[in-house]
């Protein structure tokens, strides 16, 4: 089963049109392998990607160089599958 | 499950639990639901779906679908307790009774089966189907880009490593053509409800171009009610309007090409939840999310029942 260890999911907050087309720029950099949970859209409407760990460095210092913000809105994807797959399991289980 | 009433709607089921769920409901209630197979997917999965109807031949219906995006896994969940409500309302609520007493109700809860099954077997996050491209070693087609409305325009991608990838042609998807066939086979369904995950939205035609959907106003209205319903059981907060206004380009999606079909009443829900958990929406969610959305749905099933066209 494939492993998210590591991966995070940012939240990227874009304020104008020049910061999304920045973002777009990177959906198409395909080695980063980043799989956008909600796709560029327009201003005011939040992005969010999950980032590999080895593209992670990348993406956040590509980020920050073009004064774009962004939070961490899961810091481990892995730890809330192992959540999700542990419910499952003790409600099988019972 | 020995019943549907022991079944727990409150944990994330696999496939095969889903399934058996379904032949538990259609043997409970025979009068009332009957499983239809509608096609087999890529890999040879059969392709079920829910047939409400309490009688009448060929009558006006609702659609609904769940789960075409694998990965949104609150959505196949909601789309199991839906099933289970239904049973529950008919004969006990009067409006839903009404409802159920003039038109049918289609309920498919899997919609991308092999893209299911292999979120529980490896990998959690798959959102396409799972066909094989010819001269590619990437695999599957994002099954809302498939349709034939706006097929291969602006906002869907001609890679087929893409989450967004088209596919080589309209409907080349066995999962999206068996629902074509089934649509265009039956001819009277007068609203075809299409439900994702994430980010609380409830979104109507066109997202393959900018021209507003001829019902415009129509669809707004109802879209407000309908967010005005869901939010007034635990205050979750929804936006609505068209696709492309709402959220951005996105072509060959399924209910533009039911709108330009003729079903009026044509939308996607995207579910909870506004960004904390994304498509790891914790299973203690799934009832909450499941409860507040069928307020929505009965607010546009009655508004198609009292609306005919």
């Amino acid at each position: 089963s494939e492993d998210f260890v590591g991966h995070q999911v940012l939240r990227i907050s874009v304020a104008d049109e020049a910061q999304v087309q920045k973002v777009t720029e990177l959906e198409e950099l395909e080695h980063l392998q980043l799989d956008f949970w909600r796709g560029p859209a327009q201003p005011g409407s939040p992005i969010d990607v999950r980032v590999p760990f080895p593209s992670i460095q990348a993406v956040k210092v590509f980020l920050e160089a073009h004064g774009i913000e962004y939070t961490i809105m899961i810091e481990d994807v892995q730890s809330l599958l192992d959540e999700e797959r542990e419910q499952m399991f003790a409600f099988q289980a019972r | 499950a020995a019943s549907t009433d022991t079944f727990n709607y409150a944990t994330y089921h696999t496939l095969e639990e889903i399934y058996g769920f379904m032949d538990l409901l259609v043997a409970e209630h025979p009068q009332l639901v009957s499983k239809l197979q509608i096609g087999n997917t890529y890999e040879g999965r059969p392709i079920y779906v829910l047939k409400f109807s309490t009688g009448g031949n060929n009558r006006p219906a609702i659609w609904i679908d769940t789960g075409i995006h694998s990965r949104e896994w609150v959505t196949q969940a909601s789309g199991v307790w839906f099933a289970k409500k239904i049973t529950q309302d008919y004969g006990q609520d009067p409006a839903f009774t009404s409802i159920l007493d003039n038109m049918d109700i289609f309920l498919e809860i899997v919609t991308n089966p092999d893209g299911f099954a292999f979120t529980h077997s490896k990998n959690r996050l798959w959102r396409k189907t799972r066909s094989i491209t010819a001269g590619s070693s990437c695999v599957g087609v994002d099954p809302n880009r498939n349709w034939d409305a706006g097929f291969g325009l602006a906002g869907a991608s001609s890679n087929p490593c893409s989450e967004t990838y088209h596919g080589k042609f309209a409907n080349s998807e066995v999962e999206v053509k068996s629902i074509v066939d089934f649509v265009k086979n039956h001819g009277n369904i007068k609203a075809f409800i299409s439900i994702h995950s994430y980010s609380q939205l409830l979104l109507y035609p066109y997202g393959y171009t900018t021209e507003s959907a001829a019902d415009q106003a129509e669809l707004d209205q109802l879209a407000e009610s309908a967010v005005k319903a869901l939010s007034s059981l635990y205050g979750t907060k929804f936006k609505y309007g068209s696709i492309i206004k709402a959220i951005y380009r996105a072509s060959g999606g399924t209910i533009d090409w039911t709108y330009n079909q003729g079903i009026k009443y044509s939308y996607t829900f995207e579910l909870r939840d506004t960004g904390r958990y994304g498509f790891l929406l914790p299973a203690s969610q799934i009832i909450p999310t499941a409860q507040e959305t069928w307020l929505a749905l009965q607010t546009i099933m009655e508004h198609t029942l009292n609306h005919p066209y």
